[in-house]
């Protein structure tokens, strides 16, 4: 599955997944 | 928790020790956000329990575009209700073993 990741300017990384269809809310 | 439409979960199994942990942000509900949200999927980032702010992690979020401006304090509230969670979780855990 694709991800990506944005690296902040203070620093913190953020890695970017598709969210799980499971864990989506059930409507 | 308040039902903020954006779910905050751990990404890794909590060992009651460390205190940076992994956690895992996603968009539920885009109705309950009051800027256009872009689907983007899930944010994982480690957050520090002692050392950290929810809100500073949100702010950087805007910073970083998965949010707009409008929506820092629910993505940051979201965070914190997590954040107190764990931190709950871990005190009983240590009550529990005294």
């Amino acid at each position: 599955s694709a991800t990506a990741q944005v690296v902040h300017s203070a620093g913190r990384r953020f890695i970017v997944s598709p969210v799980p269809e499971a864990r989506l809310k059930e409507q | 928790a308040e039902d903020t439409g954006v779910r905050v979960e751990l990404n890794e199994d909590d060992d009651g020790k460390k205190s940076s942990i992994a956690l895992k942000l996603w968009v539920e509900d885009t109705k309950k956000l009051k800027g256009k949200y872009k689907e983007t999927g899930a944010i994982e980032f480690s957050f520090d329990l002692v050392n950290e702010v929810p809100e500073v992690v949100a702010q950087e979020m805007v910073e970083s575009g998965f949010f707009l401006d409008c929506d820092v304090k629910t993505v940051g509230k979201s965070i914190r209700d997590r954040v107190a969670l764990i931190k709950w979780k871990r005190e009983r855990t240590v009550s529990a073993g005294n």
